[in-house]
């Protein structure tokens, strides 16, 4: 463990307690993805199944059980109890096109051709691309609420943390795992626009423009 | 180099 894996997982945990409470304390879900918080449950049910198979820590077993506890949370908040505020219109993204290449991806780029590794794999590239959705909604509906933009950046500063965690642990550890690394950049770029109008529009006005 | 085994990131 190493300073910018623990910010990362803390970054990663705060993003998903914002969204959870936003849409918990405002009674609604306008104007977040479903779809996105879907894949990003099915991302830590394909992770997580080694918590059947081995015991790493008890912060490793008790984060990942807050994560999938918090996921399902959030898809049950957004497609039932507040399904009334539910955007469906906007949150059109076609995920097919992104589970099914991820999926195909998994199963030909791995470090070995295992049910639990290969769904590992397909965990890791989904979780890449999982918030397109999520971009994708804001740019057609072209705002978003402040505090969505919290969760957002906090979700996007998780995976630049694990980037540096990833060069920290190839220089100290000699650990390498070039498919987190790739996934992690390709997730960490998709960010970057919605980086620069965080920063630069940040706490202007209470509506963030978006541009498509 | 080599890719850890075990699975110790979340």
């Amino acid at each position: 463990m190493n300073v910018f894996r623990l910010t990362g997982d803390l970054s990663h945990l705060a993003a998903i307690i914002i969204l959870l409470l936003k849409i918990w304390k405002s009674r609604s879900c306008a104007g977040i993805s479903g779809k996105s918080q879907i894949l990003f449950a099915v991302v830590f049910t394909t992770r997580y199944l080694d918590l059947l198979t081995s015991f790493i820590s008890l912060y490793n077993t008790s984060m990942k059980l807050i994560y999938i506890g918090c996921a399902y949370a959030t898809v049950y908040l957004i497609y039932v109890k507040f399904r009334a505020t539910y955007d469906g219109n906007h949150d059109s993204f076609r995920v097919e096109f992104l589970v099914v290449p991820v999926g195909g991806l998994a199963v030909l780029i791995n470090h070995n051709f295992s049910l639990m590794e290969i769904l590992w794999t397909f965990s890791i590239y989904l979780e890449s691309v999982a918030i397109l959705p999520q971009l994708f909604m804001i740019s057609k509906t072209g705002e978003a609420e402040t505090i969505t933009t919290h969760y957002l950046f906090c979700l996007g500063l998780y995976r630049a943390l694990y980037l540096l965690n990833w060069i920290w642990r190839y220089y100290f550890e000699g650990f390498l795992d070039m498919i987190a690394i790739f996934a992690g950049l390709v997730q960490t770029v998709l960010y970057c626009d919605f980086f620069y109008l965080y920063v630069t529009k940040g706490g202007k006005d209470r509506k963030k423009v978006m541009l498509p | 180099v080599f890719q850890q085994m075990e699975k110790d990131e979340l």
